[in-house]
């Protein structure tokens, strides 16, 4: 009895949290971790990618909401009703999924009464790319909550769930149906990325920066956080703009893969196309998926039809959905659907008037707007505007690293005293 | 012994569950929420069946027991298969 498939014709889908829970013990990061997870079951098997996004236009929008929330399945307190998630289709909810803010939302906890986010967030997006109720008791898509389904990191789809994932959009590339038949040892997943915390027990190096003294050598929004790149370091803030730490972060242990005599990076940015990331050090360029580069990197920048000597500077303008490359006073306007440099470039920059015509790097944020840094310093150009706002440049240390005012010499003697 | 009557509540209850998960047809404005006992018993065995219980059609503790499970909001069935079980 089960309705014609509907199921998305595209392979590259982005998520995004929208609304977290509010009274729960979850935090942010840990609910997102979560929805990784329970997304990364599904394209584990399937072709399939899932990239966190940080725009209001992501395919799958996630919200934790009480009660009536404006669609036709409202919720109903704790119990009862606990998620839902909406077919693929070409209306606007298609992929959208809902959790029920009221439910004890729990991860790794023996509370029998909690209801295990990452079981049930499985179960909806097995909804979200096209999968309807069963009534195979084992299967992850039977409409009732049986509890915890175990690790994230260690769980395996039933495989009557597999099977119908497979016949709405084949087996993933590098799953073997053979294997998956003979049930082997499930395949370990990467870890989530560690914070770039204090955590770490080897001493402090001699060349890490200071984060209030740096003239930042790359800064990218990725996933909707932004990321400030020094030397063989980089600093972190979440999405609502604070730092994840004060201490700097290792490059090299959280972007696996870029060789480790690179003692810097030049551009950083996130392609609009597929979410991925792509790093330009000279005249070579790495593309990550995630926090891991892929198969065939660096190669030549010439794939982008840049000349050689590098980028400043990479920014992708949602404005008109194009990336632009900086090199002095050189800007280029680039195309990444289609892989082409527009005509008529490299052109005589800037082309948003107040900013310099020679950048670090260039980053779009969650408010809208775009961040031009060069120096210490740094400007804001609003939403669709075409001129800096009023009132800038100011000190991207004190703005966005937590520094105190830079009074003259005070950041080169913090520095001295880190 | 036949299995006592279910109470009132509970029928509404029931009534309500199997037609917002798909068992039983939408609500019709003209006649209310009007249903053959035939109907509800074969919408109650359905969704016994889908659950895992024994396919009685008699709306008992079990089957009450399972109602009240935490679960997705989309329905089991969808509502094309009504008008497939009609004709």
């Amino acid at each position: 009895q089960a309705p014609a498939p509907t199921k998305w014709n595209k392979r590259n889908l982005s998520w995004r949290v929208r609304t977290f829970p509010r009274d729960s013990a979850l935090g942010p990061d840990t609910v997102r971790a979560l929805m990784y997870y329970a997304l990364k079951v599904w394209s584990d098997i399937a072709p399939l990618n899932f990239h966190e996004v940080a725009g209001s236009t992501a395919d799958i929008q996630i919200d934790f909401s009480r009660a009536d929330h404006q669609d036709e399945y409202p919720f109903d307190g704790p119990g009862g009703t606990v998620a839902h998630a909406f077919f693929p289709g070409d209306h606007h909810s298609a992929g959208d999924t809902h959790f029920d803010d009221e439910e004890a939302w729990t991860f790794r906890s023996s509370d029998a009464h909690g209801m295990d986010l990452f079981a049930v967030a499985v179960h909806e997006f097995g909804h979200a790319i096209g999968l309807s109720h069963v009534s195979t008791p084992s299967s992850i898509m039977q409409p009732y909550y049986q509890g915890p389904v175990g690790d994230p990191l260690r769980y395996r789809l039933p495989y009557d769930d597999r099977v119908r994932v497979w016949q709405l959009y084949g087996v993933r590339e590098s799953v073997s149906p053979t294997a998956q038949l003979d049930t082997p040892e499930p395949e370990e997943p990467p870890l989530l990325p560690e914070p770039p915390d204090n955590r770490s027990s080897t001493p402090p190096r001699k060349d890490v920066p200071h984060r209030c003294s740096a003239h930042f050598d790359a800064v990218a929004q990725i996933r909707g956080e932004a990321f400030f790149f020094k030397g063989k370091y980089f600093w972190r803030l979440n999405r609502d703009r604070h730092l994840v730490s004060l201490q700097p972060a290792q490059m090299h242990r959280f972007w696996r893969g870029l060789p480790l005599h690179l003692d810097s990076v030049d551009a950083v940015y996130e392609r609009t196309s597929d979410h991925k990331i792509v790093f330009f050090k000279g005249d070579r360029y790495w593309v990550f998926k995630d926090n891991n580069v892929e198969e065939g990197y660096p190669r030549p920048i010439s794939d982008f039809s840049l000349p050689p000597g590098g980028v400043d500077a990479a920014f992708s303008w949602p404005h008109n959905d194009r990336t632009y490359f900086f090199k002095d006073q050189l800007y280029w306007r680039y195309d990444d659907h289609t892989r082409r440099m527009d005509p008529g470039y490299p052109a005589q920059g800037p082309l948003w008037r107040g900013v310099p015509s020679t950048l670090d790097d260039a980053m779009r944020w969650s408010d809208g707007a775009s961040y031009f840094f060069r120096g210490q310093e740094y400007w804001k150009v609003q939403e669709g505007e075409l001129e800096a706002a009023p009132g800038y440049p100011q000190s991207t240390a004190r703005d966005w690293l937590v520094c105190g005012e830079p009074a003259a010499g005070e950041a080169e003697a913090e520095a001295a005293r880190a | 012994c036949a299995a006592p009557a279910p109470r009132a509540e509970d029928l509404s209850l029931g009534v309500e569950w199997l037609s917002r998960f798909g068992y039983l047809p939408p609500a019709d404005p003209a006649t209310g929420r009007l249903q053959t006992q035939e109907e509800l018993s074969k919408a109650i065995a359905t969704m016994q069946q889908f659950g895992g219980l024994k396919a009685t059609g008699i709306l008992d503790e079990a089957t009450l027991a399972l109602m009240k499970t935490p679960r997705c909001s989309l329905p089991d069935l969808p509502p094309l298969s009504w008008a497939r079980r009609k004709r």
